[in-house]
């Protein structure tokens, strides 16, 4: 019950510190519970500091560096309990290259550390350079869609130009 | 407990039948805007056992069924299989005898849904108890749908204590 | 009042469907009130069906397709009465290559139609090459923002790489 | 009535005083993710009088002055000037004998916000009034924040329509 939340907290509290430094690159962050003492009543909050910045509330970050934080969280609650499957559906969508490169990098790690199969859906050029494989989703026929596999060099030319 | 493959026939746009081998590292699905991938991975979520039609991002869960194009007629059942490899034996008794479960959710139109594991009929609290126990399933945290990080972030502090009890 | 409401809507309509049909090369739309015979009381109901596609509920339509379509309703009101300047804040995040250049084309045709200031602020390749001058905002000291000027051809080169 | 010029003085990460030209066409901004972009367009709004914080992403009106970074104090105010040129003679009266108008708005902390017209002070009304006149002001459907589009997506219908109203 209680106890059990406030141990699980903790674990998830430790990868997401661990976690946010390494997407950003440096900064810290922590989650706290608010609202109440109790943890089973109380709200989870992130508090959250980009490198050289001021500390600041999760409002006032940029589209990018909310998407990070996120990350960083959804991240520590799966290493906490890893899945055997993880589907990821543009969560990149907001993230400049170079935090592309981390993110990318952040699920390299997450493939050596845990037996996890990735699922990951994306627009951006530089994720599908870093997978190990990709799946094309067609529709050919109009309304109708069928799958193919995609050669990492094709990539380019197949997607996005519909 | 691995996974290995998902099929899908007749779900969303997926009219015909399709198979995604499901292989170990990072996976990636591309395609155009609207082409259907979204629609492939939310099979997965189907499969394991989604009681809610809101988050197929429908109004009613025989939306689910491919409801036609321009040139095909809708259908009036949408099946979706997905293929598990149980030679760790991780499963629950008494499904842990066997080396490959394959997981059935077959949907017929305005008749709802039925479950089946190897063949054999059984009910949606049964799949997702088998996907619990493996600590995935529909809720998943490491299923994030499109725009469900917008969401964490807007989410009210109560919101997000709900992921810190998936982890638990 | 309820006569003004009345027009307005009918022509933002007018507009709305075509511009529907531009960013998606084909397919209809519409939008309707909804909820209530009074359009002071009612609802904007949106109905629309890409090409190829039966018609569906808008949340059975894929990420960048509700995005285009709402765009379209953005850029129906904003001809209806063409303010005299607009900002886009990154609303090409969801589409592929393809929509990226359909929406391109339409803010070609929006600046020959008006006399408006766009500002689009992009992480998109494809957008830097189609607007007419870039202007670049960095953090060379942390936490510091500062605006540059940057030449088209450094724009690779240049945003992105933090 | 055209937009010539933005300068904006400590606010929010743009601590020293910069100055963006605005010209006629497709201006586009880019730069790394937390750089400011957004923070620059939001000082337009800022000036033309937007009156809710929340609309700033902030949970308080002085959080738009430059609050400090690794090497520099915090400020103790912001100033934002969008430069108007109104040699079309468009503006209401009795502005419209100027050909240039300045609008300033400049908030201390803990001590609220002053408006001006070509050094003249005025009250916010005024300022929002000037540019609703304009056809645009701080809620323009014109100007789309980060995120906006799946707002509207989500949007009930009838929060939808207030969309229409501003058109009407
Ligand atoms: N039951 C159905 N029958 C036929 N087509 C359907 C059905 N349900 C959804 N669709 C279609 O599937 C399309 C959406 O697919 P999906 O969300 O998978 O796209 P996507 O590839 O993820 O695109 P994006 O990159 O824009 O997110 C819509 O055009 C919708 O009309
Ligand atoms: N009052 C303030 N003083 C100093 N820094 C601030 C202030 N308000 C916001 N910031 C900082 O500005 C940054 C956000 O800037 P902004 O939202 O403009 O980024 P952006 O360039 O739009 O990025 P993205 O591409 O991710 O959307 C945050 O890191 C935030 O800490
Ligand atoms: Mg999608
Ligand atoms: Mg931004």
């Amino acid at each position: 019950g209680r106890a059990r939340l406030s141990e699980a907290f903790d674990r998830v509290n430790a990868y997401f510190r661990e976690l946010f430094t390494t997407l950003f690159g440096g900064g810290t962050a922590e989650l706290r519970f608010v609202e109440s003492d109790d943890p089973l009543e109380a709200g989870l909050e992130i508090f959250a500091r980009p490198p050289g910045k001021k500390p600041s509330t999760m409002t006032l970050l940029s589209g990018g560096e909310q998407a990070l934080t996120a990350l960083s969280l959804i991240f520590a609650v799966f290493l906490t309990n890893p899945a055997p499957i993880c589907v990821l559906d543009e969560v990149d969508a907001p993230l400049d290259d170079a935090n592309v490169e981390r993110f990318c990098t952040l699920l390299d790690s997450m493939r050596k550390r845990t037996e996890t199969r990735f699922l990951v859906i994306t627009h951006n050029p530089i994720t599908m350079s870093r997978v190990d494989r990709l799946y094309g989703v067609t529709m050919a026929e109009r309304g109708v869609s069928q799958l193919v596999s995609v050669d990492l060099r094709q990539a380019e030319a197949f997607t996005d130009r519909a | 407990m691995k996974f290995t493959r998902l099929s899908l026939t007749g779900f969303k746009s997926f009219c015909d039948t399709t198979e995604l081998h499901l292989e170990a590292g990072l996976s990636g699905v591309v395609g155009p805007n609207g082409c259907g991938k979204s629609n492939l991975v939310e099979a997965l979520r189907w499969v394991m056992g989604e009681s809610s039609y809101k988050a197929m991002r429908a109004s009613g869960m025989d939306e689910v069924i491919f409801s036609g194009s321009g040139n095909r007629p809708g259908r009036n059942s949408a099946e979706v299989t997905l293929v598990l490899d149980n030679s760790d034996r991780t499963a629950p008794a008494p499904l842990n005898s066997a080396d490959v479960l394959e997981v059935t959710r077959r949907i017929e139109r305005e008749a709802g849904s039925v479950y089946r594991i190897n063949g054999r009929e059984v009910r949606a609290r049964d799949v997702q108890l088998l996907f619990a126990d493996a600590s995935t399933g529909a809720h998943s945290p490491a299923l994030v749908r499109q725009g469900q990080i917008g969401e964490l972030i807007a989410a009210k502090p109560t919101q997000r204590r709900a992921l810190l009890e998936e982890a638990a």
